[in-house]
């Protein structure tokens, strides 16, 4: 039913391929699961695309079409969707307007909303998992780091998500997270769509909180209570939060609505930091100028 | 879900568990939330 | 719930799940009466009068209530090993339910379920995020690598790949905060964290039976509190589901201003058909008894 046509990426524990669904002539990528090399079975990260994908079927949100089992390799057969955001973000032949902006902000905080609303974490957004439909809808794609949002008393790895996505809770250890972790990714995506560089590009995960905190202020007990216990806090530099003056001028293009909904995002507690819905119910969506249609976005 | 069949009402949730959760630090800190929680649970319960 | 793999793809009526069970069954028999064909007629001239005789009486296939049997039995096995391996409760939940929907898909005469009982623990805690090795998991059970992993393609490809379980637990937890809400003052909380930990129980013996193909988690939940405490059960219900089919009623033979209250109640798209509820749980009861 499926071929492999052309190898077009490879991970650590996949291989993608380009192919065609013969039966109707459709384009789809296969992901095929080396299976080999993993001395613990079939690795975590293809049982957590499975388990995940499928479980969501949304608009914004990549679409497992099929899975099957050839010469002892899992294939998972993917929609395919031929570029991302980090592409479009570092191309600079390509111009784009803060009306397309605010449409891939609004399609991936709606992909992102339904994850959360079936209890799921990503745990690893970034631009280059923001993937872009042929008719310009935002995919969010890459579920092998995701996992359900897990009973009070589990214990997380803090090790997740790419580092110049990765919340502070994450940078200082926590173990209790929750899906405000997404959020701040998709905060520092939004920060990077506006500037079209790296918004907060650390050269390690120590560099990283420096960067962070320099950028945003280094948080206390007073704005998130118990900051200070985290193991890693007492070596912090300490850095005033900008004014809001310091992050117009950061963020010409910006709005007041856009600067509101980027410092929700990006709200050092995450107990306080907003979640999908109030990012979705924020006002940049409903002031001018209104997202872009998709299909019109070059 | 328009119409949700539960009105989360935490006032009158007597859950010793979860009530000692929020006294633990390395909870608060990380950003956890009762609501998150019961929201979770209760969403669970009338799925 | 609805657009769960757990409802699309393994949710069954009674009738269903028999026919299925019939099927898998009818299928091995077909595939072990071929190789006895072939093997009489290939070792024909080697096959003495009285082995020929054994053949005929001893290598007659299980029938799909044998089967069943052996399932339950290993099926309890696999729940007996989990526990005692202390994995949590969701984790035990996952591995019996994968074992009990992998032989739906397959025959124990094709595969023997002693062989796959530590592959489905090991593919639980995976699935889980509760990870341990294959070599710790290997130590722990005494099984070897190979035993553990020979079969997790073909599991994982039995459960058709739907691997995310909604198990009746967190529903639990959730009637147990909206009872205390809905009955606000008229339940003893002490009392009820009694209820949650025997229902608790009820529950994991009850992903023995067939009851998580048959009901939703949280009929099976409500299943489980009736069995332990059905005056509360019904309280809670009544309480909170009934009244719209109790005001509707009354408003009939009231004045015009009921009739508001009836009219937003009729309309609410949520409404839940109380009675249909109740006759599901009597139903959910009777196979968990």
């Amino acid at each position: 039913e499926y071929t492999k046509e052309k190898k077009v990426g490879e991970g650590t524990y996949a291989v993608v391929y380009l192919g065609t669904k013969q039966s109707t002539g459709r384009k789809i990528a296969i992901k095929e699961i080396k299976t080999s090399e993993f001395k613990d079975g079939l690795d975590m990260s293809a049982i957590r695309e499975v388990k995940y994908l499928q479980e969501i079927n949304h608009i914004n949100v990549i679409e497992l079409v099929d899975i099957f089992m050839a010469y002892n390799n899992l294939n998972l057969v993917l929609e395919y969707l031929p570029t991302d955001l980090e592409v479009v973000i570092k191309d600079q032949n390509i111009l784009f307007t803060p009306a397309d902006i605010k449409s891939w902000m609004l399609m991936t905080l709606r992909g992102v909303y339904h994850c959360h609303r079936n209890f799921i974490l990503h745990r690893d957004l970034k631009p280059n998992n923001l993937l872009i439909s042929p008719d310009g809808q935002i995919k969010v794609a890459d579920f092998g780091l995701a996992r359900a949002i897990p009973a009070p008393y589990d214990v997380l790895t803090s090790n997740v998500v790419t580092r110049w996505y990765r919340a502070p809770e994450l940078l200082l250890g926590a173990k209790h997270y929750t899906s405000a972790v997404d959020v701040w990714s998709l905060g520092i995506i939004f920060a990077e769509l506006m500037l079209r560089i790296p918004y907060l590009p650390g050269q390690n995960d120590v560099d990283q909180i420096d960067v962070t905190f320099r950028a945003l202020g280094t948080p206390t007990d007073k704005d998130w209570p118990g900051v200070s216990k985290f193991s890693t806090y007492t070596q912090l530099q300490t850095y005033p939060p900008p004014s809001r003056d310091e992050l117009r001028k950061r963020f010409i293009a910006a709005s007041e609505n856009a600067l509101d909904l980027m410092s929700g995002m990006l709200t050092m507690n995450p107990q306080k930091r907003w979640t999908t819905i109030q990012c979705l119910q924020s006002e940049y969506f409903t002031e001018l100028p209104p997202p872009s249609d998709p299909s019109t976005i070059k | 879900d328009p119409f949700k069949r539960y009105i989360m009402n935490e006032i009158v949730y007597e859950d010793p568990f979860i009530k000692d959760l929020t006294k633990k630090n390395e909870y608060i800190a990380s950003g956890f939330r009762t609501d998150f929680v019961y929201d979770r649970l209760l969403t669970e319960a009338f799925m | 719930f609805r657009s769960s793999s757990q409802y699309r793809l393994w949710s069954f009526t009674k009738e269903q799940l028999d026919t299925k069970r019939v099927d898998t069954n009818a299928h091995a028999v077909a595939a072990i009466e071929e190789k006895l064909t072939m093997f009489k007629k290939d070792y024909a001239s080697d096959i003495s009068e009285e082995d020929a005789k054994m053949i005929n009486e001893k290598a007659i296939p299980l029938t799909a209530e044998e089967e069943l049997k052996l399932v339950d039995f290993y099926a309890k096995k696999v729940q007996g090993i989990a526990q005692h391996l202390n994995l949590p409760t969701e984790v035990v939940s996952s591995a019996l339910i994968f074992f009990k929907r992998f032989y739906l898909e397959n025959s124990v005469m094709e595969i023997d379920p002693k062989t796959i009982v530590h592959t489905i623990i090991f593919l639980a805690c995976k699935s889980e995020n509760y990870f341990i090795s294959v070599d710790s998991f290997s130590k722990k059970t005494k099984a070897s690598r190979d035993t553990i992993l020979k079969y997790e393609f073909r599991i994982l490809e039995s459960l058709k790949f739907s691997l995310l379980c909604h198990h009746p637990f967190k529903p639990l937890h959730g009637f147990f905060l909206d009872i205390q809400n809905v009955l606000h003052g008229k339940v003893d909380v002490k009392y009820m964290g009694e209820i949650y930990t025997k229902t608790k129980k009820r529950i994991s013996d009850a992903l023995l039976t067939d009851v998580a193909f048959l009901f939703t988690p949280p009929q099976i939940t409500l299943a489980a509190l009736s069995l332990e405490d059905e005056q509360l059960t019904e309280k809670y219900l009544e309480t909170k589901f009934s009244n719209t089919d109790t005001i509707i009623e009354a408003s009939k033979d009231t004045n015009e201003k009921d009739k508001d209250s009836e009219v937003i109640k009729e309309d609410r798209p949520d409404k839940i058909n109380y009675i249909l509820l109740l006759s599901l749980i009597d139903q959910c009861k009777e196979v968990m008894s």
